[in-house]
């Protein structure tokens, strides 16, 4: 889960 | 990184330096909207403060930069370039872009993900961004006229957002957990703006026609 709240988009 | 978001992030690209190149080349700026560029310096700004904590790829690091310093640049350009702020249609660049700013920090308090500065800032420049076109496309619909680059810049960012959305769907189906419904619902709002734009810009390009709105 921890993962996806990473914002790699710009 | 899938096809779509490269896709996307390219036709962003390609919208700066065909408005960097309407800029240098023509040492003019008729057209554009400083409103709509500043509000970009501002969801730039905003959404990059991640730079100094996270570290995702060099390929997001360069775009960043990249997008901070060229939007800087065209805002440089309107208001500090001798030549080029005298081409700047001032009286067609009324909209009260304030009003923009401050309901979408209103709504980045109201709506994010959770309460920090970086999450509420990051909120923040999706709502603004979704809305940061509005002053260009209520100028050109004043002016009318369009001129091949500045129709060109506008196409090229509403690429850039149909091609995230695409990016959006791809992931939903791809990745298990994918959910990032503030910035897909603010993502389909602004994509849907442009959806005028779009209508006459197939026309004109199917008649071989000058772009035209109508008033």
């Amino acid at each position: 889960k921890e993962e996806d709240d990473v914002k790699d988009e710009l | 990184m899938n096809i779509f978001r490269f896709a996307g992030d390219m036709t962003h690209l390609i919208s700066i330096v065909v408005l960097l190149l309407k800029i240098y080349a023509t040492k003019s700026c008729s057209g554009i909207s400083l409103k709509t560029q500043e509000l970009y310096v501002i969801v730039f700004l905003a959404r990059y403060l991640d730079l100094f904590t996270d570290f995702i790829s060099v390929y997001n690091t360069v775009m960043k930069l990249v997008f901070i310093g060229s939007s800087l640049a065209i805002v440089w350009c309107m208001r500090m370039h001798r030549a080029v702020k005298r081409t700047y249609d001032k009286e067609l660049d009324t909209f009260r872009h304030y009003f923009l700013v401050l309901g979408s920090f209103v709504l980045a308090l109201l709506l994010h993900e959770k309460f920090t500065f970086q999450e509420i800032f990051w909120a923040f420049s999706i709502y603004l961004e979704a809305v940061a076109i509005l002053p260009q496309l209520v100028m050109l619909q004043r002016s009318g006229n369009v001129d091949n680059l500045t129709g060109q810049y506008v196409f090229f960012l509403g690429a850039y957002r149909a091609f995230y959305i695409l990016n959006w769907i791809y992931r939903f189906f791809t990745e298990p957990h994918f959910s990032r419904w503030i910035a897909c619902l603010s993502g389909l709002v602004q994509t849907a703006f442009y959806a005028d734009f779009f209508y006459y810009y197939f026309i004109s390009w199917k008649n071989n026609a000058k772009l035209q709105l109508p008033a």
